[in-house]
């Protein structure tokens, strides 16, 4: 799979 | 406050629900180098709690600094703090400025 976008990462919890 | 003497706040959340109900993005390494509150849901304890806003920055949790740790690393601890059950609380060292103190 291509490599994540970081900037856009998000946790819910 | 003078824009170098950023306020910080203590916020202690009960865990009165049986999720934290907050999202955050950013993290070491990103554009947002500390963690920032993007949402918070109705009915997680966060919500509940009433004094966690979304755009605050995340300095602390549980008095252990995020600074310097990516976002999975500061995901983890926010985790494991809602997770641990010696405490029936979290507490976060939040800030409105978005700065990188």
């Amino acid at each position: 799979s291509p490599p994540k976008d970081y900037e856009d990462e998000v946790t819910f919890f | 406050p003078g824009l170098l003497e950023p306020t910080s706040t203590l916020v202690r959340v009960p865990k009165s629900a049986s999720t934290l109900g907050i999202a955050i993005e950013g993290g070491a390494n990103t554009r947002q180098p500390l963690p920032r509150i993007v949402t918070i849901q109705r009915g997680g304890s966060a919500h509940n709690c009433g004094q966690l806003k979304v755009g605050q920055i995340i300095l602390e949790v549980n008095g252990v600094s995020l600074r310097g740790r990516e976002h999975r690393d500061a995901a983890r601890l926010i985790a494991e703090a809602f997770k641990n059950k010696e405490r029936d609380y979290v507490d976060f060292l939040v800030t409105d400025f978005n700065v990188a103190l």
